[in-house]
């Protein structure tokens, strides 16, 4: 507050991941979000039945990187008919890790005193950009050359912040990196990287016209050893920039 | 300035991505 201007990490808007009719009365949204260095699964559960629930509990299947709720669901008073409930649910990503389709699947049970209910939801990969995901430009040039071409993949983003200031200060504040900007032939490239919790680092070139109005594009080109993830690394820029 | 040959290898890079 007063510092105006800063911008805070790219939140994607709660949705429902259960609805009360497969639910059997209860009804869960949700989202993910980064906050100082932690992921956290943001969810209100509603009760929709015309019982008392209780005793909630909620578990993951293996997925691609390891998330696993790091403390149990606080949900300390029984759920009254018609009442709601904010929960923060801490996670880490030491949990098994086992590859999903697709990457960013994640499956969950929520069990009560009712039954258990499985759902599967999809995360935006930003929550696993690490605070720590500058590299030293040294480092970025070395293994830029590094990647081979064949794992180099180009993506367009329409509907962007009108420069490449704004564009940067975006994605930093959801821990993508600017590690050296240069302007040719009017063109403004923003060389970036971003490291992944599992330890992956990709590499991004964004390139933009300046002056453009807000409904310009961005070419993206992602380079990382691991080019399954760049689609979703892609899908993750779009969100934060549109957001 | 201490000039590492850091900022001319990315104006090197950013020129050889825009005119190959």
């Amino acid at each position: 507050p007063g510092t105006g201007g800063v911008i805070g990490s790219f939140v994607p808007p709660k949705s429902v991941w259960l609805h009360a009719m497969k639910g059997k009365g209860l009804e869960i949204s949700g989202t993910f979000t980064r906050r100082s260095g932690a992921v956290f699964m943001d969810l209100n559960f509603t009760n929709r039945a015309l019982q008392v629930m209780s005793d909630f509990a909620i578990q993951f299947n293996r997925n691609s990187f390891g998330l696993a709720p790091a403390a149990p669901l606080q949900i300390l008073t029984p759920l009254a008919p018609n009442q709601s409930t904010e929960v923060s649910l801490p996670l880490n990503t030491v949990g098994s890790v086992m590859k999903m389709d697709p990457l960013n699947n994640l499956q969950v049970a929520i069990k009560n005193n009712i039954d258990v209910f499985y759902f599967s939801v999809v995360y935006t990969l930003h929550i696993l950009f690490m605070e720590d995901g500058k590299m030293e430009r040294q480092m970025f040039l070395a293994t830029w050359k590094d990647i081979p071409n064949e794992n180099e993949a180009q993506f367009q983003i329409r509907e962007c912040p009108p420069n490449s200031d704004a564009v940067s200060n975006k994605l930093q504040a959801s821990n993508v990196f600017t590690v050296a900007r240069r302007t040719v032939d009017g063109q403004d490239m923003l060389y970036q990287s971003i490291k992944l919790t599992n330890g992956i680092w990709v590499l991004a070139e964004l390139r933009m016209q300046p002056g453009s109005p807000s409904c310009a594009y961005v070419e993206l080109c992602l380079k990382c050893r691991a080019p399954e993830v760049s689609p979703f690394v892609s899908q993750a820029f779009e969100a934060i920039l549109k957001n | 300035e201490l000039d590492d040959g850091l900022d001319e290898a990315f104006s090197r890079l950013a020129e050889s991505r825009t005119n190959p």
